[in-house]
């Protein structure tokens, strides 16, 4: 038990730093932000508690409650990501993730999302036209009023070329 | 491997036989309020084995269509099958480019049945199958529901805990 | 009390249909959706719990949970203006209420406050460009990194024209 | 009436003296994530006497710009003035045009002052001042927090009672 915990305490530790960084580089802050994760109990690990930080770029350290509704977003991205990469699903579904984030950090998950998805797919629903630019389908949901039913429509945008997708 | 596409058939706000896909490596969702998108993400969860309330639903009966409020005379069935392309070399016996078939039903009474390839077979080895390609159903560590993920950034330490230990 | 508590309920549930209407009304559905409130205890009011039900255009009576996330906001908003209308303060301050709505309900709520904003001052706080192109005024907040801090910049968009706002 | 401008000094993330606005009949706050948009609300529900556990804080020190760690060295006070225009006719004794400051502060030990024309005053005073103008701390029926607004759909029928009889 102890063996199995820490196996996946130190990947998800040591993944969550790589991630988190890539999700808040820029141009102007090439290093990113840092994200650890520490335990309360080393002995005995899984009785004790596993504390998660994380801070944007330029900022010092600081209780995760402080951080505003976009940061907290990234920072919980960062640790699912982190998490997954331990037993990856073949598949990843997410609904409306980016519903706190402004379009720079939109930009960067969704290029994030788009740079992995051979490792994993992804299935994300977003009501933002800058997150889904970068898929490779769309798939579109609409109520047929007269049936009084959803009905989808597919466009595999590897048929269009980047004009047209502007 | 990944995801295909999904059949559904009368569930949720998804009426009589429908096809969505084909899925690729990075698929969006789109459409209005009110549409359906998370309805999708529900079906997606449900042929997985995930629990009906984790699925805005109180009951198996909830998830079939019922949006005519016929609910109590045409006492429907629902069905999500999930077709999913193994990559090379994934599973044993399983050569690239077959196709596995997951399917869930709720019947008239409201109980559920799992087949694989259209056979019915127990919830044990339904879930075996999942977990051969890598889905962990409990740990539920590859689907966001709508809203939660602010909520993961301030999980209490004891709740990080609890999610690594399902999931190792 | 019973008197007071009467009041406050009889003008809200009456103001709630009124506002609910105008949030969910289209061309296509002019009708726009139905809401309203209900008493459990009808003679101690107090005691008992006060039920809202809201039902988009063209869909039936349902749960309040069975909504989606985008269909709950629009109920909420009509439930708050409607409270907001009995006492009314002079201002409302509102933080990324747009985060679950699509292109067109964004569109609907910004202009009912556009309406309504001489009745009743508005600081909206929103990270979609489709919300604030219908107001007076911009307020820009930015961090300064070398500073470590936060500054404002106020832009007053009646000065442009239509044109330029574009 | 309308707020015409907020003034602030070392609140939250508005390090040293600004002044923000002028505000119109519809006003827009946008910028980047971890900007300062929802310090800015805090500042605006803080200077309205709301509690400080609403505005992400424990206790009021917390309110006060700390983002440099020197937080125990220099013990800064900070200070949110809200500058208020009444309509022609709304408050006894003031003519139309003349404005009303409602200030508060927090000063180095943690206490904090109520202010109304820059003279201090009592709590109730403050308040009462504001009851004028129509402002009831106690409901917050006009100030929605960030990631709160789905929820308020939800409320339990209990709760509903309980925000009616808080207003009514
Ligand atoms: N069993 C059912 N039969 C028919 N309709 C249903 C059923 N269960 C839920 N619904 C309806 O489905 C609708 C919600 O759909 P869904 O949550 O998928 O929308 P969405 O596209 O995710 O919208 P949003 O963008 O607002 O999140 C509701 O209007 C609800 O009444
Ligand atoms: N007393 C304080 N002194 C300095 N900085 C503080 C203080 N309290 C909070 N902060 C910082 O303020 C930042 C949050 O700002 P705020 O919540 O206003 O951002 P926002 O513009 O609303 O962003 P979002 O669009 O993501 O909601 C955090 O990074 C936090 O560390
Ligand atoms: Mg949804
Ligand atoms: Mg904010």
């Amino acid at each position: 038990r102890y063996e199995k915990f820490m196996h996946m305490f130190e990947h998800v530790s040591s993944t969550i730093e790589k991630i988190y960084r890539e999700l808040t580089k820029s141009s102007r802050h090439p290093l990113g932000g840092n994200a650890y994760l520490s335990l309360d109990n080393t002995d005995e690990p899984y009785l004790g508690g596993i504390k998660y930080n994380a801070m944007p770029p330029t900022k010092r350290f600081r209780d995760m409650d402080q951080l505003s509704g976009g940061e907290k977003t990234v920072a919980a991205l960062a640790l699912l990501f982190a998490i997954h990469s331990y037993h990856p699903a073949p598949f990843f579904v997410m609904d409306e993730v980016d519903a706190a984030l402004d379009n720079v950090n939109v930009a960067k998950v969704s290029s994030y999302i788009q740079r992995n998805s051979n490792n994993f797919q992804c299935l994300v629903i977003s009501l933002k036209d800058n997150f889904y630019d970068q898929a490779d389908a769309l798939v579109g949901v609409y109520r047929e009023v007269r049936e009084n039913c959803s009905k989808t429509l597919t466009l595999d945008m590897s048929l269009y070329s980047d004009e047209t997708k502007r | 491997g990944r995801i295909v596409r999904v059949e559904l058939k009368d569930f949720k706000t998804y009426r009589g036989a429908q096809t969505v896909g084909p899925f690729k490596p990075f698929t969006a969702i789109m459409g209005p309020n009110g549409g359906g998108k998370s309805n999708l993400m529900d079906a997606i969860s449900f042929v997985v084995g995930v629990q009906t309330k984790h699925l805005r639903g109180e009951q198996l009966r909830d998830l079939v269509y019922n949006a005519d409020g016929m609910r109590e005379k045409t006492r429907r069935e629902a069905l999500v099958r999930l077709i999913y392309e193994p990559a090379a070399g994934e599973l044993e016996g399983v050569k690239a480019g077959e196709e596995i078939e997951f399917t869930r039903t709720i019947n008239a009474n409201g109980t559920c049945k799992y087949m694989l390839q259209g056979r019915t077979v127990s919830r044990d080895a339904y879930d075996k199958r999942l977990r051969d390609i890598g889905v962990l159903v409990r740990a539920r560590n590859f689907l966001v529901f709508q809203g939660d993920v602010e909520s993961i950034a301030s999980k209490s330490t004891r709740q990080l805990t609890q999610f690594f230990e399902d999931i190792s």
